[in-house]
């Protein structure tokens, strides 16, 4: 009964950006903290 | 119906899976995430470039379809996405859980996604981690009985495109060695245990008496605090870019010791070869990150792909129990 999903392995998302040469404005333009100021938003609405 | 994530970061991810939505089906490539519990894919009703990249759900050619109009908005560490509830079937391998909630993205801000290789998202994090009142995916599996045991496990393969596998309502040993090690879950939220220690050559580095960690396949790194993080990168000699990454030579993989994560009194070793990674133009990066800060527990870990390569999983929640073992 036990049922087995194949997952593929794929080319990331990083290297996506950096092949695309828009990696270091990806970063810069959406930092990572984004998440951060939204969770402090809502523990300080 | 807001849910934050604020330790994803889907840059790095590398695995997906294919599940289908709706009658007739439509097909979509998930990250299947330890780390989330929301499912959603984009809609047709996006109109953001980032949805143009990617299958879209049509509701108007399911027969099953059932909107709520509850509006959904998720925030990940790389982007968010805003959109609906809805419901309908949801297919995954041989299985079909019926009137499974889901979120439709009517926005994908930014381009987060427009470069991503995958489609949506389906979250196998515990119910409270997502939206409130909703059953995410696998519980649905288990409360309409479509699996025999209450937890699913991950088999992830470091060479091939394909071998990498998810198992549902079961576990299939010869994808490990010897025996599964089990350690409770500390907070069934995340999939979260307790971290004894993290060390190198016998040597305490990080994780000094005691830590949390997440085993979450939606993150690709191990991630930690910022000053773990920054003490493990000079350990190995990493030296930092411009753009958040850590450079190193790519001979000291054959040199650099193993990192040794201590896990109910079990070590768990990470060689260099796992926590270095070299790319298609011969630079090796380091596979350590520094974590999203978080103020209720700033001594988090997460044990992303790069662990979970190294050692098979079982995500136990009828024990509410983590299983390791060398992966086969």
């Amino acid at each position: 009964c036990l049922v087995k999903i194949p997952l593929m392995k794929i080319k990331s998302m990083r290297e996506n950006l950096r092949e695309s040469q828009v990696l270091k404005d990806y970063l810069e333009k959406y930092p990572r903290s984004r998440a951060h100021v939204l969770l402090e938003q809502r523990r300080n609405p | 119906a807001v849910t934050y994530e604020p330790m994803r970061n889907y840059l790095d991810l590398v695995y997906i899976g294919i599940i289908s939505i709706g009658t007739p089906p439509q097909e979509f490539r998930v990250v299947l995430d330890t780390g989330s519990s929301v499912l959603w894919v984009p809609s047709i009703y996006c109109s953001s470039p980032a949805c143009a990249h990617h299958k879209a759900f049509n509701p108007l050619r399911s027969s099953t379809f059932l909107v709520s109009g509850r509006p959904v908005n998720v925030a990940y560490g790389s982007g968010e996405m805003s959109g609906f509830l809805a419901y309908d079937t949801v297919r995954i391998g041989d299985l079909t859980v019926v009137a499974q909630a889901f979120g439709l993205s009517l926005e994908e801000p930014g381009i987060f996604m427009e470069y991503a290789v995958f489609d949506g998202i389906l979250g196998l994090g515990y119910p409270n981690l997502g939206l409130q009142g909703i059953t995410p995916v696998f519980d649905n599996l288990w409360l309409q009985g479509l699996i025999p045991q209450n937890l699913f496990a991950f088999y992830l393969s470091s060479k091939d495109e394909k071998g990498s596998m998810l198992m549902l309502g079961g576990v299939d040993p010869s994808y490990y060695h010897g025996e599964l090690h089990w350690v409770p879950v500390s907070k069934p939220s995340y999939w979260q245990l307790a971290v004894d220690s993290i060390s190198m050559n016998g040597e305490v580095i990080a994780c000094d008496g005691g830590c949390q960690g997440i085993m979450d396949t939606g993150t690709s790194l191990l991630t930690g605090p910022r000053s773990s993080i920054v003490n493990i990168q000079n350990l190995i000699g990493a030296k930092a870019s411009g753009d958040g990454e850590y450079f190193l030579k790519c001979d000291t993989i054959n040199t650099l010791p193993d990192i040794v994560f201590t896990i109910g009194s079990v070590t768990y070793p990470v060689p260099a070869s796992a926590y270095i990674r070299k790319d298609r133009s011969h630079n090796c990066r380091s596979n350590f990150e520094e974590g999203m800060d978080d103020p209720s527990d700033p001594e988090m870990w997460v044990l992303g792909d790069v662990f979970l390569r190294l050692y098979f999983t079982v995500f136990d929640r009828a024990n509410n129990r983590i299983g390791l073992a060398p992966a086969a």
